[in-house]
């Protein structure tokens, strides 16, 4: 479970970098 | 608009739905809101005719949410020359739906003694975005990847508040944020909401501390929605 938390944080951390610079 | 408050959900001002003049001297202004889970027409009848009203019942046409009244609406006693009186009529979502142009059109039909009166209300996006809006992070996720860039739509839009400021009001208003991240000082906040009939729609602003003109990004499955959520989140945001 806490592997999955970490696993959906970084992801959201990797969409957010895809987009922050166009 | 007292229970409106309680809540915290950002309410339009009301606008003269049907004019006195077109109204055969009956006045209806209005506005919709939210209140512990449903949605209200709170509307101002004022009768500017020169005879007393009464006899008021109201319909409304079938639409795009299921929109029907959950009650008749309640008019006691007959409406004097003049005479202002404030009307609230709960909604229920489970009408028949027939899919509208634009989609939060909404036609009324209001009967008094004299006539019957057609106008139309359109529904600000907001009043149907339901408390569980909320999507689970992984869902979120999902479905941002799996929709096509074809389903997303960008708006400028202005804000002046913090990201804190920001997710703060949206959530008083049932947008809910499900992930914020800070990238060289800029915030990116992933949000989601639920509306009525349970099309969930995702959003993204970018905003950067200093800079009130930040970017929302719309995705969801019919783009139909994102002109009038933008319409909304200017609403909260700029309200």
């Amino acid at each position: 479970h806490i592997g999955g938390d970490i696993d959906l944080d970084e992801s959201f951390s990797k969409l957010a970098e895809s987009r922050s610079n166009p | 608009s007292g229970p409106g408050l309680a809540t915290g959900m950002y309410v339009e001002p009301k606008t003269v739905w049907l004019p006195a003049a077109k109204g055969k001297g009956l006045e209806v202004s209005g506005t919709f809101g939210r209140r512990q889970g449903q949605v209200f027409m709170d509307m101002t009848f004022t009768n500017k005719a020169m005879q007393q009203m009464s006899q008021f019942a109201i319909q409304l046409n079938k639409n795009s949410f299921g929109l029907v009244p959950a009650s008749p609406l309640s008019i006691a006693s007959p409406l004097n020359m003049n005479q202002t009186l404030d009307v609230s009529l709960p909604l229920n979502t489970n009408g028949p739906v027939q899919r509208m142009d634009p989609i939060n059109s909404l036609q009324v039909a209001v009967k008094n003694n004299i006539d019957v009166l057609y106008f139309s209300s359109p529904i600000p996006l907001h009043a149907l975005f339901v408390e569980t809006g909320e999507m689970e992070r992984r869902d979120f996720l999902n479905e941002w990847k799996n929709l096509p860039a074809a389903n997303e739509v960008q708006f400028p839009i202005e804000i002046h508040m913090t990201a804190d400021e920001a997710v703060q009001k949206l959530k008083t208003s049932n947008i809910f944020t499900v992930a914020r991240r800070n990238l060289d000082g800029q915030d990116m906040l992933y949000q989601s909401l639920k509306l009525t009939n349970n099309i969930f729609i995702m959003a993204e602003i970018k905003m950067q501390p200093g800079n009130p003109t930040a970017t929302l990004s719309i995705k969801c499955q019919l783009v139909d929605f994102s002109n009038l959520v933008h319409e909304s989140y200017k609403a909260i945001l700029q309200n």
